[in-house]
């Protein structure tokens, strides 16, 4: 029952964008933080076949079922964090970036995210001053269940709070940094490690930036689980 | 024989050189004055990689992190922008074979770069966190040989570090899209070159006339997580000049212990 296959016609040197009808699972396994179940993971595979020429791509992706959600505690002000609806008490760490020379590898990325499994942890937070971590990152945080907080690329220091103060409004090029968001978002939305979103560190980002973000990173309405969607549906 | 679909990496075989070493341009780098291999100016490169990376694979740097071996490098800031501005230089063979598609990807570089593949030039913008993708089908070379040249620029903003150092050196990487930390922090030295090169895969992408963009997964949970859905959204570019009638199709495995596959 996990298997379905749509008729889609293509005009010719178009983009279209196509929603498959809602695949439906009946108490799936879910994918928890490290120390709270496993960490399920399914493969979803789509491919589409051209007539007369046959499969014309194809792209595989490991994807768990998890909710997670936040809010702010207004009585302490902190961030308190469900995932699939169960309280999370979040032990985690810092994270700038596997090597200063950006020399990246799959082997690093799996022995330091192991590690901090190994350390009781669930979740890393990815510094704003660092990188956006890359799809192999997230893979082992995938694995290992390591909830991941990605700041932007804003710092308290280089935008607006540091020592002189620098960069008030933040980068030159506000269309390129939300250019830049958006592709980051897109190359990594569907790792469920994936827990938050972060402006900066230490810092807002621009008023512009910081609404478009926000906008651009609501779920839509359509996927929020609410009775009035549960119709809906 | 069809090119094989999907990706390639291409990731072994590159040269290196500093641009205000290179006397050619990109056009004849990748037509008539291909580099003749290790040669100077020419070194083996990391890529993906930074120029730092480069320099000290050949041991033309001390490694910067060990004592004051840092302080033995110069500094964008007093070696000038075109310094650590270099080229990188590789082939590959790709041939295509009826309706087949092909796209040169780079999932990130660092700040901007030109592209020249057999002697056509394609601009890289700036940012260090974005991929480009660009169809190069008809740029290909007839015999499948094909020479890739990029040369990658440092961020625009690269900065001056203060004698007394600090977080973030003197703040102006922070009026580009890049990762700030390279101006040095309380816990960092300085990095020399701000991380210039192409500091993530790079990779060939072959398809049919039909191409998968970027699909988003959504699940929605209902009946305390009893009942769920997996919502999935594709993007789909036709590529060829007639309409394409498609097949998609979306399916959801899971390895069972004993690697027995429940569909």
């Amino acid at each position: 029952e996990h298997l379905q296959s749509q008729h889609v016609s293509v005009p010719p040197n178009t983009h279209v964008q196509y929603t498959f009808p809602q695949l439906f699972f009946y108490k799936p396994n879910l994918w928890w933080p490290n120390g709270m179940g496993e960490q399920y993971l399914y493969d979803v595979g789509i491919t589409v076949d051209v007539k007369g020429y046959g499969e014309s791509d194809s792209w595989k992706h490991r994807f768990g079922f998890r909710k997670i959600e936040s809010t702010i505690d207004h009585a302490t002000g902190g961030r308190l964090f469900k995932v699939n609806g169960q309280p999370v008490f979040i032990r985690g760490g810092n994270w700038i970036l596997s090597d200063g020379l950006l020399r990246l590898s799959k082997k690093r990325y799996q022995t330091d995210i192991k590690f901090h499994t190994d350390m009781n942890f669930n979740m890393i937070r990815c510094w704003g001053g660092g990188l956006a971590e890359r799809p192999e990152f997230y893979h082992y945080c995938d694995i290992y269940g390591l909830l991941v907080w990605q700041e932007f690329w804003i710092t308290g220091d280089c935008d607006g709070r540091g020592v002189p103060v620098s960069n008030p409004n933040g980068p030159l090029d506000h269309d390129l940094f939300l250019l830049c968001a958006r592709d980051t978002i897109k190359l990594l939305r569907n790792h469920p490690s994936l827990a938050l979103w972060v402006g900066g560190n230490e810092q807002t980002p621009p008023e512009d930036i910081n609404t478009a973000l926000q906008n651009d990173l609501q779920l839509h309405p359509y996927f929020q689980s609410s009775n009035e969607t549960d119709s809906l549906l | 024989m069809p090119q094989q679909q999907g990706k390639t990496k291409l990731d072994s075989g590159w040269l290196a050189a500093r641009s205000t070493q290179v006397q050619l341009t990109g056009i004849q780098l990748t037509t008539t004055h291909p580099p003749p291999g290790i040669s100077s100016p020419w070194i083996p490169a990391v890529v993906p990689g930074t120029v730092l990376g480069t320099l000290l694979k050949n041991k033309l740097i001390p490694d910067p992190f060990y004592g004051l071996e840092n302080e033995a490098i110069i500094d964008i800031a007093d070696s000038g922008r075109d310094y650590y501005t270099f080229w990188f230089f590789t082939t590959f063979d790709c041939a295509l074979s009826g309706n087949q598609h092909v796209d040169l990807k780079f999932r990130a570089i660092n700040y901007s770069a030109q592209v020249y593949l057999n002697g056509h030039k394609m601009t890289l913008p700036k940012g260090m966190f974005r991929r480009h993708s660009l169809d190069i089908t008809d740029i290909l070379h007839p015999d499948g040989k094909n020479l890739l040249a990029v040369i990658v620029y440092p961020p625009d903003h690269p900065g001056k570090i203060p004698p007394e150092g600090g977080q973030g050196g003197d703040h102006e990487i922070g009026k580009d899209v890049a990762a700030q930390y390279v101006e040095g922090w309380d816990w960092m030295t300085p990095i020399r070159d701000r991380n210039t090169g192409i500091w993530d895969e790079v990779s060939i992408y072959v398809t049919g006339p039909v191409k998968i963009g970027d699909p988003h997964l959504v699940s929605s949970f209902f009946d305390n997580y009893k009942r769920v859905y997996l919502h999935a959204t594709v993007d789909l570019e036709n590529k060829s000049a007639w309409v394409a009638e498609c097949t998609l199709n979306i399916q959801v495995t899971t390895e069972l212990d004993g690697n027995i596959f429940l569909v």
